[in-house]
């Protein structure tokens, strides 16, 4: 009898092994949780979406993704625990399950399968997609650079060869198209928070641009309250704030993409590292940087779902 | 399987736009291989660079001839490797 409480969190694991760890936690689950398919990677391999609903119809929804750079292994694994957590807290915790008896989750834990299963089999230090670029030996795309919102501006690289390059137009990436095609089908995601890792930040829009965003002030204050609970956890700093004024310009991003097409609530998170490990971060280190980072999106979560708009 | 034997993570603080410019443009010599796992971005802000082995010493003496202060963060990035697959090994028996 396969079982989540077999699985051991506290360690990675390869794509086959968290595939299969969706189904058992939808065997576990089979009221709140189910798996679909949003699409198929450059590879062929299947996108899978974990949805957390407990009824309704097209009700408003939250969007979460972890993976979409395939190094950053911290998150995917992150993204296993936040889960599983979101699934037992259901009926247990009440910000869970005032979340969940009004709004929906779909969460994508491997957003780039072909790079994270590359990491394993090649080169643990793989970011991209491994799309082949017609005219060039380089391989793949930057899938947080192939967004429609500011493509092709200076906060991404016209080079096959970059780490940063943004594709040959908007979308070219499947991974990408599927997640957009998913959105706009479903019309009603009110927030959307991807995580990647690391340097310990909690981004909002606007990065193609320097212009604040009209929801500015909103954004930032709970930013600035979900980084303090983060912080309260184990005194991890995390800094906040656009994405320009944080790190840099970044165009074609995923969160620029989704508050340009109506999602108000859209975070990046850069989890930890503390300045040691950097994508290299320990499998021991798993637990506590998911357990740290849950109270801020618990805190983003249920902001979305007391503010309805 | 690409190895990274004697690869190192060097954490990098610029003091001033000049020395990010000149961060940004070494980044941009692909016959250095080089990765950027944080990108320069402001001064006083730290930046990783993994270098490979064969380009460290050409590295470290641009930095220094330049006055851009670095540390080494990750020693031997193979070697990090290797433990983490050991581990993870480790888990999948037990």
């Amino acid at each position: 009898e396969r079982s989540t409480s077999t699985f051991d969190f506290a360690s990675y694991h390869t794509l086959d092994e968290i595939y299969n760890w969706l189904d058992t936690l939808v065997a576990n689950h089979p009221g709140l949780v189910s798996k679909i398919q949003i699409g198929e990677s450059y590879e062929k391999r299947p996108l899978y979406v974990l949805k957390f609903s407990t009824g309704g119809s097209n009700r408003p929804a939250i969007w979460l993704d972890t993976g979409i750079h395939s190094r950053e292994w911290v998150t995917q694994a992150t993204g296993v625990w936040t889960a599983n957590k979101l699934a037992e807290e259901y009926g247990r915790d009440p910000s869970i399950t005032a979340i969940l008896d009004s709004m929906d989750i779909f969460f994508e834990i491997v957003t780039n399968p072909d790079g994270y299963a590359f990491t394993h089999s090649s080169n643990r230090l793989w970011r991209k997609t491994r799309s082949i670029n017609a005219g060039s030996s380089c391989i793949g795309v930057d899938p947080n650079r192939n967004w429609d919102a500011g493509f092709g501006g200076s906060g991404s690289s016209g080079s096959p060869c970059s780490e940063t390059y943004r594709g040959p137009y908007a979308h070219s990436e499947s991974e990408v198209k599927s997640i957009v095609d998913f959105i706009l089908g479903h019309g009603n995601v009110k927030a959307l928070i991807s995580i990647h890792s690391y340097s310990q930040m909690l981004m909002f829009p606007y990065g193609y641009k320097s212009e604040p965003a009209p929801d500015f002030q909103e954004l930032n204050e709970l930013a600035k309250k979900a980084v303090n609970d983060l912080a309260a956890v184990y005194g991890t700093k995390y800094t906040y704030g656009s994405i320009i004024d944080t790190i840099y310009v970044a165009s074609g991003t995923t969160v620029d993409w989704a508050y340009d097409n109506g999602v108000k609530y859209s975070y990046t998170f850069e989890l930890r590292d503390t300045g040691r490990y950097g994508f290299l971060l320990p499998s021991s280190q798993i637990i506590p940087t998911a357990t740290e980072t849950w109270p801020a999106l618990l805190d983003i979560m249920l902001h979305v779902q007391q503010h309805p708009y | 399987e690409q190895l990274f034997v004697g690869d190192q993570v060097l954490r990098i603080t610029a003091s001033n736009e000049k020395q990010i410019a000149l961060l940004r443009a070494l980044g941009e010599r692909e016959d250095l291989q080089l990765d950027f796992w944080r990108d320069p971005t402001k001064a006083g802000h730290p930046s990783d660079l993994r270098v490979p082995f064969p380009s460290l010493q050409a590295v470290k003496i641009f930095l220094e001839s330049h006055g851009i202060s670095y540390s080494i963060m990750i020693k031997d990035v193979q070697q990090l490797l290797d433990e983490e697959k050991k581990i993870m090994l480790l888990s999948k028996e037990r």
